[in-house]
């Protein structure tokens, strides 16, 4: 059940380009999981090109730490590179190692495998045992991983000191940040692709969660677990918690807010404790009305104090389990959200329709797009449209009379245009409401089949 | 929706994060543009990668396989002006309106709903016990005069708000309703003129609800789905 993509770490949308002394093999159609398995059974394949839309693999002789290569991006590519290559830490002994570490744990410089000066050997490259150059390596299995022998006459060989992967990169709190490259559970089953649904199937696709780091078959917590974990290369055992080791320093909270909370209100802190419905949250350190996984102790940077609204698991906003037994759980909604625009910088009259200012920023912080450029966004209002609305620059304008004052494109690919960091110079004139004198009339909308409304449930 | 009962508004959309957790609602203006409320997401360039909306249904869950059931990834999120607390999310398509799916209108810039109308609020939100929290509510309401609210709120009416009268009855938009329509029949058509947001007590008895003015904002809508 375990997939040969094991082996490979991805990088989507990833070209290697390489100044080749002979060109690659020539692309053969193949699924990503049949390129790994022609890749991992051929010697010299260090890597391959997958292309989803064709569904075409190139095999590769090289990696991005070979010399003369370069990653770029593309979008109809798919990366796929041996891990043992990439990985600056060890598994187990570290007789899989291919990294490219060159001196010992003693700074000495290692002697070349192919030399035997200064010290005759008998550990000779050859396409099998993965010697190469100078790189540290373990052929004889030792206990303490990778070495080599030295540069030094006096000193004939000596162990590099590459970490163990599990101690390479620590984790804080649950682990929802670690990105590390530990791939194997606390009981050592190696765990399966999260872009693989075999041999479980499983929600988190790495598509859907881009922010929860789901790369290739490493531990991560995208569900706010107590720690990393994985789901298992064993058919019977779903999923399993993974050995990490816990940094030393616990990382200061970020965004720490009390009276109003920001973004999804992870650093919230404050004491509101009953949901907007009326209810009162249920004490985190109570398991009734409602069982739950996040006790407090278990989330130690959490501040699951008392019953206040928190946000433990990355929700959409603070929430908490309510104490009625037929309401699982409310979100904190009713909590005012804190400000997250820019100060004013200047101020404008009316609709801001003569601002002749030069603020060029969105009230985001954003900067503005020259009105005459056409990048990253074509406009529909420009200098040649509107001559005399004074487009100079980047600057913020108002060329459309638009209500809610001046505007500008932005250059973010994202926001086509947004308004300014830019307020009414005195309390803006109640807007002329009216009332509707001449009829209205709507196309295509606001009609529903009436009846449903009428025959009660 | 406290104190309503199950109804069908075609229009009112029920917004899921990546879990597929039904936590906000909204309404379809255009087959692929949903206004809701800026306090149901993080951030306005918030990466909304897996988050979906839900329409063609009447049900907060249904089972797998319901017909009419069209689930639509959201492209991106845009925010309104500053004080209007207005979002607008692009879907990755256009849905297919039908019986069961349907644009609300929006109203002419600046209109004033009179008050006494009767609108509508809908929503798969808290009920508290008050009907079948499985399936979308509706509730009506009766517009409240800007000044009588702004008496009622002590002069802390701003321009971008409107107003409904409270009911005895406790009758309101809750958690999970944030987002929502305030639907108002105008010409035979049901108009989009409030939007659901947050209050600190659902469906007060001695207080005017507040909703977002939309007419105020007409214009940005408009502006969004044309740029």
């Amino acid at each position: 059940h375990r997939s040969p993509l094991n082996d490979f770490q991805r990088l989507r949308a990833t070209q290697l380009l390489a100044v080749p002394a002979e060109p690659p093999l020539a692309p053969e159609p193949g699924s990503a999981e049949q390129c790994a398995q022609r890749c991992t059974t051929s010697l010299d394949c260090r890597a391959f090109h997958h292309e989803r839309q064709s569904q075409l693999c190139q095999l590769l002789p090289w990696t991005q730490h070979s010399p003369h290569v370069q990653l770029q991006k593309n979008i109809h590519y798919d990366l796929y590179q041996k891990k043992a290559f990439l990985r600056d830490c060890i598994v187990g002994d570290g007789t899989s190692y291919r990294g490219t570490r060159a001196t010992t744990e003693k700074g000495l410089r290692c002697q070349p495998w192919r030399a035997t000066t200064p010290h005759d050997h008998r550990f000779l490259p050859s396409p099998r045992n993965g010697l190469e150059e100078n790189y540290c390596r373990n052929p004889d299995r030792d206990k303490r991983g990778p070495w080599c022998y030295t540069t030094d006459p006096t000193v004939r060989h000596q162990s590099c000191g590459i970490k163990k992967c599990e101690d390479a990169v620590c984790m804080t709190c649950n682990g929802e940040q670690y990105r590390g490259p530990v791939d194997h559970t606390e009981s050592g089953i190696e765990c399966q692709r999260w872009d693989l649904q075999h041999p479980h199937k499983h929600p988190y696709h790495p598509n859907k969660y881009p922010d929860k780091g789901l790369d290739d078959n490493y531990c991560r917590n995208p569900d706010s677990s107590e720690r990393p974990w994985c789901y298992t290369t064993d058919p019977g055992r779903e999923r399993e918690f993974c050995r990490i080791r816990v940094c030393k320093k616990r990382p200061r909270p970020q965004n720490v807010t009390t009276s109003c909370f920001r973004g999804k209100g992870e650093g919230y802190r404050g004491r509101v404790n009953v949901t907007v419905s009326g209810i009162p949250c249920q004490r985190w350190d109570a398991q009734t009305p409602h069982q739950h996984q996040f006790v407090p102790e278990k989330y130690p940077c959490k501040d699951l104090q008392e019953n206040y609204c928190r946000n433990p698991d990355g929700s959409e906003a603070p929430w908490c389990f309510t104490a009625r037994h037929s309401v699982r759980i409310a979100f904190c909604f009713h909590i005012r959200r804190c400000p997250d625009e820019l100060g004013a910088e200047d101020c404008y009259h009316r609709n801001g329709e003569h601002y002749r200012g030069h603020v060029s920023k969105t009230r985001k912080g954003i900067t503005c797009q020259a009105w005459a450029a056409r990048e990253p966004h074509v406009p529909q209002i420009s200098p040649v449209t509107h001559p005399e609305a004074h487009l100079e620059n980047n600057y913020c304008r108002n060329p459309d009379n638009d209500s809610h004052g001046p505007w500008c494109y932005t250059m973010d690919p994202r926001t086509p245009f947004d308004y300014c960091a830019i307020k009414p110079c005195c309390e803006p004139l109640p807007a002329l409401l009216q009332t509707l004198r001449d009829a209205v009339a709507f196309e295509e909308c606001g009609r529903r089949d009436e009846r449903l409304q009428r025959k009660g449930r | 929706v406290v104190g309503g009962q199950p109804g069908n508004s075609p229009w009112t959309v029920s917004i899921r994060n990546r879990a597929g957790l039904h936590f906000c609602g909204g309404s379809l203006v255009k087959e692929q543009w949903v206004v809701s409320t800026r306090q149901c997401f993080a951030s306005c360039d918030a990466d909304l990668t897996g988050y979906q909306v839900q329409l063609g249904t009447l049900f907060k869950d249904p089972r797998p396989g319901d017909p009419d059931q069209q689930s639509i990834p959201i492209l991106r999120i845009v925010c309104g002006p500053s004080e209007s607390q207005l979002v607008m999310l692009k879907l990755a398509r256009p849905a297919a309106l039908n019986a069961r799916v349907a644009l609300i209108c929006l109203p002419p810039e600046r209109y004033i709903v009179p008050a006494g109308t009767v609108c509508e609020i809908a929503g798969w939100g808290e009920t508290r016990g008050t009907s079948d929290g499985s399936v979308l509510n509706v509730a009506r309401l009766p517009v409240l005069a800007h000044d009588e609210c702004n008496a009622a709120l002590r002069g802390r009416l701003k321009e971008s708000e409107l107003c409904t009268a409270p009911l005895r009855a406790g009758v309101g938009a809750c958690e999970g309703d944030y987002g929502g329509p305030l639907a108002c029949l105008t010409a035979d058509c049901w108009v989009l003129e409030g939007v659901i947001t947050p209050a600190r007590v659902c469906a007060r008895t001695d207080q005017p609800a507040l909703f977002i003015r939309v007419s105020l904002y007409v214009d940005w809508i408009q502006k969004v789905m044309k740029m």
